[in-house]
Formats: structure tokens, C-alpha cells, sequence
């Protein structure tokens, strides 16, 4: 039997909470800048009419610039301050949650720090995993950053409006992620234009209606 | 009198490593796929009739994909499997810098791992601290991401040539990095069109032969 370490202890409380108020939620990484809080805001945008969407916002300096866009399109947000740490923990989760009105919610987002390494190891509690890959990065971070696609449950590939002025081989950046993660649910997207955003949104209120 | 960490112990060796061959060396640090192998590419282009240019490369993953790319541009390269660290440390680049042949050498460039917040914090014992900032990546991380941008002796801004296609406010973003950083020697450039990197490359010539 696995023996809990005291981080994967209170994600599993994280989850129980969520799970008694029947809130579905994700756990959004990327590098920085790679349109995190613009997929937020869209997603917002999106589903505003139809649901509650309370967001966690995790950065490693004490600034509140994406929770305030956050609130500015109407939602609750809730900044954490990791004080320099590379990665939200689900200490942190927990104390978030509680400044929540979660009574009111049907999904939480919690933007991860902008990091592609460190966020993987920290279970936080949440539902699904989700990883934002840019097109200017490259096409070869399946390769080189192995280890976060690995646990991933959807795959956005985001600033595809980008693609013509950049050199992004979709094909050989689909190979690296099928061998870490075959059969991955993708969704390309523009956060810019909104082309692609239905899919995912469709993804997201399906889920969130399982979790009722 | 500062005592010393293990790690800055190192980084005072492979200093004085470096300084009896009387090689200049540069920490490229920068988010992951900002430009750094990109850029070491373009300066390789820009020097290699004038100087012998020996680079480290630092990934998270067992691969050789950038290593390989300097080796096929005719330079000395050692890549550095950091078993998942997420950023290179001092005992790390002892070590690559006795796999390199020194005694030909006049400039070492250190890829770090892409990231911008560990590598801020561990010495390698390089001369310069230079930090790449991507246009797609948005013009707020000064601001978000703050830390690495204290230490600095150069930064990079690449990828101008996206400027018409994404939101960048270059006023803010040099805004953020004077607060952080005043007086910083910055150098805009796109490492696909070649602008301005004549400039940067005059700025490594001129430390190269003050080494000397
Ligand atoms: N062209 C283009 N730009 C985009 C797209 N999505 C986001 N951006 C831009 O990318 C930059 C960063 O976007 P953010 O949403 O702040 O990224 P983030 O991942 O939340 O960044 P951090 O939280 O600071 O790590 C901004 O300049 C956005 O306008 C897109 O689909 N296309
Ligand atoms: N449009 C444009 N693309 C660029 C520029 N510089 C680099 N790229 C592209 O950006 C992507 C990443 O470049 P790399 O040089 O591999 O970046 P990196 O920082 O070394 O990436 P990692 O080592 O994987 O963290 C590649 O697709 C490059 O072609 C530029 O100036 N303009
Ligand atoms: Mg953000
Ligand atoms: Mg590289
Ligand atoms: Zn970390
Ligand atoms: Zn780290």
C-alpha cells in the first residue's frame, strides 16, 4: 500500500471537499506566458451564462495581476502567494479553497505557477490535469520536458494564430506527446482569435455535469 | 563575513577554473523554448572565425537535442542530465567544464534549464548572468516573474519580429525591468531574421578580450 506523503494527504482532503459541494477541477500548467489566464478568461467568457467558475491563482511573487482580470470578468479569484517556490502545493489548495464561496461553484481553476517542471510532482486534489503547450516554445517540449505530459488528462496547444511566422512542426510535436501519453484529448486553440475554444469548453461542461 | 553555501563554494572553483584559462563564460538562462539554443546558434554564426566557443547544455530529460544542434554548428558542446532538477547547480558545471577542452576555448556558454525562476538563485560561477525574455510570451513577467530579473548583467529580448502579431507593450515591459534592474544592458533581437544580434555579439567580443 502506498504510503500517502503529507502533500498527497491533504489533496486527498482537497478532493473530499471538492467532491461533497460536486465541484469539478482543474489543475492548469504551463510555461510562462503561455496563455494560462487568457484560456481562463475565454473559458469564462465562454460558460459565464451557464456556471459558476471560481479560480485559484498561484504566483511566485506577491503581485495580483491575474487575479484582478480574473475579477474583472466576474468571478471569484483568490491570489496565492507561494513566497519564491516554483510550484503551487496542496497546502496552499486547501487555504484557497477556503476563501472560496465553493457553495456557489460548479468548477475550479487553479492556475498553476509558470513552470514546466516542478508543478508534476505536487498533487494538488484537483479532478484532471490539464497542460497548456505555446506554438512559439517549439515543437520539440514533448522531448525535452517529458515528465509533466505524462499525467496530463487534456492537452491544449494554444497561439495557433502564431503558426505562420513560427517553425512548429504539429506532426513531430504529436509523435512526443503520443509516446508519453497515447490517445492524450487535444484541443488546439487561439486564445487571440478564439478559434478551437468550443471544443474545450464542451470538454469542460460535459465534465462538470458527470461531477453533479 | 558571508559564509559560504556548499554550492557557492563550487562556483568559486570553477570560477578560478575559468579565469586561468582566461575564458570568459555566460549563465543563459530563460522560460523554456524562449530562444537559448537559438541564440548560441546566431553567436556561434557571428564568431566562430574569431573565437573557440565551448557550451554546456543543462536539461531536465536524458536528450541531446540541443547538444547536438551545437555540435553540428562545428563548436565543443557537453549536455547535462540534471535527473530532473530543475535547474543546474555549481557541482554540475564542474564537472561539464572538465569535459570541454578549456585550454582552446576563449568563451563557454551555459544553457540552463528553461525556467525562470530556480536557476535565479544557484551560481555556477560564470562571469554574467544573461536572461532571454520572449515577445509571445506577454509583456508582464518582470513584473510576475521578478527574481531573475535582479541579477542580471544582460538581457535578451527576442522574437521581435512577432511584435505585429502579439500584444507587447515594450514601454511596460521596460518599465517593469528598470524598477527591477536599472540601467540593464538590453539587446532586442530575433534569432530567425538575425536583427539585431551584432550588437549583442559586439558586447561578448569586448568582454572576451577584456578576459584576455
Ligand atoms: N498571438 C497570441 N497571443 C496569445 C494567445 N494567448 C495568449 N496570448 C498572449 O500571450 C501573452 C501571455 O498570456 P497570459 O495569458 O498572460 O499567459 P500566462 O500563461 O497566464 O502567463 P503567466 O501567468 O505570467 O505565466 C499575452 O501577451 C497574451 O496576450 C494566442 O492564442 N495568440
Ligand atoms: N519567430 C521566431 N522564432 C524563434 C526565434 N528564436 C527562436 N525561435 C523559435 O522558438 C522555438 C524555440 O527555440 P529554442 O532555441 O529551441 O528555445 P530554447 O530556449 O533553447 O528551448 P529549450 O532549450 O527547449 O528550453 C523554435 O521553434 C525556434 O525556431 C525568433 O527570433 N523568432
Ligand atoms: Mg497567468
Ligand atoms: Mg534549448
Ligand atoms: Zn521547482
Ligand atoms: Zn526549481
Amino acid at each position: 500500500e502506498k504510503i500517502l506523503n503529507a502533500n498527497d494527504q491533504v489533496a486527498g482532503l482537497n478532493r473530499v471537499k471538492l467532491d461533497e459541494k460536486r465541484i469539478f477541477s482543474i489543475n492548469l500548467m504551463a510555461s510562462p506566458g503561455s496563455g494560462k489566464t487568457s484560456l481562463i478568461l475565454q473559458t469564462i467568457q465562454g460558460l459565464n451564462t451557464r456556471m459558476q467558475i471560481g479560480v485559484i491563482e498561484g504566483d511566485t511573487a506577491p503581485v495580483t495581476i491575474d487575479a484582478d482580470k480574473i475579477l474583472a470578468a466576474g468571478m471569484p479569484a483568490v491570489q496565492v502567494n507561494t513566497g519564491g517556490e516554483c510550484h503551487l502545493d496542496a497546502v496552499m489548495i486547501d487555504r484557497a479553497l477556503n476563501a472560496l464561496p465553493l457553495v456557489n461553484l460548479d468548477l475550479v481553476i487553479v492556475e498553476n505557477v509558470g513552470n514546466l517542471i516542478c508543478p508534476a510532482a505536487f498533487n494538488l486534489g484537483t479532478h484532471a490535469n490539464v497542460l497548456i503547450a505555446s506554438v512559439p516554445e517549439g515543437d520539440d517540449k514533448p522531448y525535452k520536458y517529458p515528465n509533466i505530459y505524462r499525467g496530463l488528462d487534456v492537452l491544449i496547444i494554444n497561439k495557433i494564430d502564431l503558426l505562420p511566422y513560427v517553425s512548429f512542426n504539429m506532426e513531430y510535436f504529436q509523435q512526443g506527446v503520443e509516446l508519453l501519453n497515447p490517445g492524450l484529448v487535444t484541443f488546439p486553440v487561439s486564445c487571440k482569435t478564439g478559434e478551437g475554444i468550443e471544443k474545450w469548453i464542451d470538454w469542460l461542461q460535459l465534465r462538470v455535469n458527470q461531477q453533479k
